[in-house]
């Protein structure tokens, strides 16, 4: 077994949920917050059978779109120490997915 | 070590956590949602020993019960895109447990 | 690549955020509770190339401070079965360090 350990933004998560649900896969859902933007996204658990790793990355790629935030960029290093505040174009990814290992699976 | 990322029903997590303190166990907690029934519940970092690992699910077995929740599920397929919500009895599980191993730990 | 499952006290998060932002890094952060103290504390998730993983360290040991705590203590086992609340200082780490394998990245 694998854990899908997926971060998306969360207008995606409704349509990437049912998506999963509908293909008899199972997911938690965490609310999380961007480090850089400071922003709130989603992270997902997804565990899935070794074989099902592609068909769970397929939905996902169908489902998360990547966008661009107009936003205030907080964390822009000026010089060490300060951090001055501009707007920029910051493009966010669909979805970000750390694949790990399960060495177990208890169902109790 | 081992990281156990135990996904349990919200009403076993102060029994669960009060076991787990009481034998030298440690845990985190995250609040979380069932990617399913979209019900609250609750993830558990358990980062324990190799040689605890039995000893940490003895302790999860014991105080984490199956349930029927009459839910109306939300999820059922009905034709390709469309969901109808309908009354049914959905089993969820005395806990969850995706075992991870831990290639180092550090304590700083 | 790895992931550095990180809890970190609530008051070392901005400090340890900009500093990881400022060298490149990535984070996302999850709202977490401690199962001993019930004290809110703060879950990162950062993934981070292999050969980048004691560059993230030392930026946590040079943010992350231990302290202790002069809290209620609530899990004070007294005979099995029932706890009594006692004042009691605890050390409370700087950060704890779950460095796990990611087998694949994904950006979608
Ligand atoms: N230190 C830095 N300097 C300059 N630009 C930076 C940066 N860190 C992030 N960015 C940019 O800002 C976007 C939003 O990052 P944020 O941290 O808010 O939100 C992130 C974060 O929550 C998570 N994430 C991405 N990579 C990660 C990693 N290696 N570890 C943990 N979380 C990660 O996924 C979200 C979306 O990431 P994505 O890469 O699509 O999009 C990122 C990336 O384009
Ligand atoms: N492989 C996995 N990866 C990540 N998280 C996982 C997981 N398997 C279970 N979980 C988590 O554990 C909770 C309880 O799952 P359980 O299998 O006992 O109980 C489940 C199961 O009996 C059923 N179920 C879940 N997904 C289903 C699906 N796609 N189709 C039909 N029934 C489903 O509904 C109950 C509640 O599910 P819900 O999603 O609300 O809540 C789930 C979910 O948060
Ligand atoms: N193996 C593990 N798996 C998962 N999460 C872990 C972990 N070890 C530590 N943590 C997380 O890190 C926080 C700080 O732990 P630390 O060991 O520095 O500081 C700890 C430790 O000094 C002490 N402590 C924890 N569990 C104990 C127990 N069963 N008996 C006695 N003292 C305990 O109380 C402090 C606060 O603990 P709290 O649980 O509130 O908060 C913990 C918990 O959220």
């Amino acid at each position: 077994m694998k854990l899908l350990i997926t971060i998306v933004q969360d207008q995606d998560v409704p349509g990437l949920l049912e998506i999963l649900m509908e293909n008899g896969f199972s997911a938690t859902k965490l609310a999380s917050t961007g480090g850089f933007l400071r922003v709130g996204n989603t992270t997902l658990l997804i565990g899935v059978d070794n074989n099902k790793v592609e068909g769970a990355l397929a939905l996902i790629k169908k489902t998360c779109k990547k966008r661009e935030q107009n936003d205030i960029v907080p964390m822009i290093p000026f010089g060490r120490g300060s951090m001055i505040p501009r707007m920029d174009k910051v493009t966010v990814g669909g979805a970000i997915v750390f694949i790990v290992n399960v060495e177990r699976f208890e169902k109790i």
